[in-house]
């Protein structure tokens, strides 16, 4: 792992007597290629190094005893410093019905997270309601339905013959009259580079005015994750961020591409496929993962 | 990049970014630049251009070797479809069934995912929108037996093609790869190893962390093809060529889309010309 190597970079320079720059730069280099193949994306790596090659190259490390520990500490604060967020709860301060958006690619593990997201928030005394408005994949509707079944929560009534956009104002319109307290709504995974799609997610938004528009993104997404998630970004505005399949052997670089380029706090974290494997994010834990 | 004259550090550091960005990772990007620097120090390459072509050159090489199309060559042939959570099996499924279809064979669509929410109906609809057969059990029961049930079926009715959807599954969760090593073991015990191809389904817009799935999945039941999806988003996919490298299992077909129609034989040169 990153410690290990920098242990073995900084056991080769002992030998030369005392720290240079330049052979701090060697143990930069290796912080590089860690993060590369933890899938960060490549800019934010360049950007992250140059953060942190200042304190890197300070007396801390040079006169340390210990200097490969004194940058991995500087290089995990830095990580928990990016990826921590003081506002990272559910915004659920609005008039009753709070709407939650979850949007993101195909396959992310939206309809599941919306699942658990009703289970999480009925243990916090909430009466949620499920909208399903994912029209076009086969069986996304009984998805959903199923699921809250499973949770004995109630899904709003929705069918492939309706307009996306529509779905989502009539089961606001319906939490309103029903008193419930929340609208989570599953939308379609799509490409960010889908214009006509985006558009409509851009349109339920106006419609809908969810407090929250969670970004629902693969832990283990390679490069791209910065390209994606701007995208989202700039289009929606997102309130935050989950990333789900956390429970797999992923390093989870997408975290901080992420949230380096959005500046949006990742709220949740999803760790298996069952209703209750949501959790909140924890970024000491998340840069631990991340160096491997 | 490749405007530029002249090869310099810099040039190559564009190189290097161009394929780490496009999910080559480290490791292939490190051996394909030091081929390169070789060829450039014993004045093989003079410029810019060159280099691009040498490089597109090593890595399609790379790639040829795995451009083996699928061939159906037993019967009933079953192919069994496998990979991690969400990357699209089922849809592949439906999208290859229609393909064998249009080849004239006859197909049977097995719905092995008997565990996640609406996976069975979510394959019934793509049996109908693909006109196959469908063969199916309870939810939550055991996904050999329907397995097992789709091959008797498949012998009694002269079905050319079996093509088996599994519930998505973590390479790293011992107790789903032990379910799976289980309807291996059926599947082989009633048609033989020869009659089954082993299709792990990848994500394009995955990282390195696909190294993984591939060496897992490979290690435990033995993959005899790949499928990559989602081509056809901004995602390159580049890490099937350390892949390609590295366990030399062929690249049968990539998804581009969520249509039926959206399935494309895999074809090296195509992929590496989008590489650049
Ligand atoms: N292991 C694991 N699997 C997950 C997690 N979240 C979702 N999944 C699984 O990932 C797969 C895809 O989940 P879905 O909820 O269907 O994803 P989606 O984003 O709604 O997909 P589309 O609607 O097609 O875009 C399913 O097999 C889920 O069970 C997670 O945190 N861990
Ligand atoms: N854009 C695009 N989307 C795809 C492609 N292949 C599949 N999808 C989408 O990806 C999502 C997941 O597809 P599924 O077929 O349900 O994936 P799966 O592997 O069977 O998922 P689980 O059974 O839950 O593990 C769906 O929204 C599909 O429409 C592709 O080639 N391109
Ligand atoms: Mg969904
Ligand atoms: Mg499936």
């Amino acid at each position: 792992n990153l410690s290990d190597k920098l242990h073995g970079v900084f056991k080769k320079l002992k030998g030369h007597g005392k720290l240079t720059e330049s052979n701090i730069k060697a143990t930069l280099r290796e912080v590089k290629l860690a993060l590369l193949e933890a899938d960060v994306n490549f800019k934010v790596v360049k950007s992250f190094i140059d953060e942190i090659s200042q304190k890197a190259l300070g007396e801390e490390v040079i006169l340390s005893l210990t200097p490969a520990q004194q940058i991995i500490k500087i290089i995990n604060e830095e990580l928990i410093h990016i990826m921590g967020d003081e506002d990272s709860d559910l915004n659920l301060k609005a008039v009753p019905p709070v709407g939650i958006m979850l949007v993101g690619l195909q396959g992310s593990g939206k309809t599941t997270t919306c699942g658990k997201l009703a289970n999480y928030l009925r243990k916090h005394g909430k009466s949620p309601l499920l909208v399903p408005a994912d029209v076009y994949r086969p069986a996304a509707i009984e998805q959903l339905k199923t699921l809250g079944k499973q949770l004995d929560i109630p899904v709003f009534d929705s069918n492939i013959k309706q307009n996306p956009v529509k779905i989502c104002k009539a089961a606001k319109d319906f939490a309103l009259k029903n008193a419930y307290d929340v609208c989570i709504i599953d939308t379609a995974g799509r490409l960010h580079i889908d214009e006509k799609l985006m558009a409509e997610l851009k349109s339920i938004k106006k419609k809908v005015g969810p407090t929250e528009v969670l970004f629902v993104a693969d832990a283990m997404t390679g490069q791209e994750a910065v390209n994606i998630a701007k995208t989202f970004d700039d289009i929606l505005d997102i309130t935050g961020v989950i990333l789900t399949k956390m429970d797999g052997d992923a390093r989870g670089g997408a975290a901080l591409s992420i949230k380096h380029i959005t500046g949006k706090p990742i709220k949740f974290i999803g760790v298996g496929e069952k209703l209750n494997q949501l959790e909140k994010f924890h970024p000491d834990r998340m840069a631990s993962q991340i160096l491997g | 990049v490749f405007g530029k004259k002249k090869i310099d550090a810099e040039l190559l550091e564009e190189l290097e970014e161009l394929l780490i960005t496009s999910d080559l990772g480290v490791k292939t990007v490190q051996k394909l630049i030091a081929s390169v620097e070789d060829k450039v120090s014993r004045k093989l390459l003079n410029d810019a251009s060159e280099l691009k072509n040498t490089l597109k050159e090593d890595i399609y090489q790379i790639l040829a070797g795995d451009e083996k199309p699928l061939e159906i060559t037993k019967k009933p042939y079953l192919v069994m479809v496998i990979g991690i959570n969400g990357v699209g099996k089922t849809t592949t499924i439906g999208k290859l069934a229609s393909q064998l279809k249009a080849e004239g064979k006859s197909v049977l669509l097995a719905a092995g995912d008997t565990f996640r929410a609406a996976a069975i109906e979510q394959l019934e609809i793509w049996s109908k929108r693909a006109d196959v057969g469908f063969i199916r059990q309870a939810q939550n029961s055991d996904p050999a037996a329907v397995i097992f049930d789709a091959i008797a079926s498949a012998k009694s009715r002269g079905i050319d093609v079996i093509i088996a959807d599994t519930a998505g599954r973590l390479h790293t969760k011992v107790n789903l790869m032990e379910e799976l090593k289980k309807l291996f073991k059926i599947a082989r015990r009633e048609l033989g190893e020869d009659h089954i191809e082993t299709l792990l389904v990848l994500d394009a817009t995955t990282g390195q962390n696909a190294v993984s799935q591939v060496k897992i999945f490979h290690k435990e039941v033995g993959i005899t093809g790949l499928v990559v999806t989602k081509l056809d988003g901004t995602a390159k996919g580049g890490v099937i060529v350390g892949i390609a490298d590295e366990f030399k299992i062929p690249v049968r077909y990539i998804g581009i889309g969520e249509q039926i129609d959206d399935l494309r034989v895999f074809n090296a040169q195509d992929f590496v010309d989008a590489l650049f």
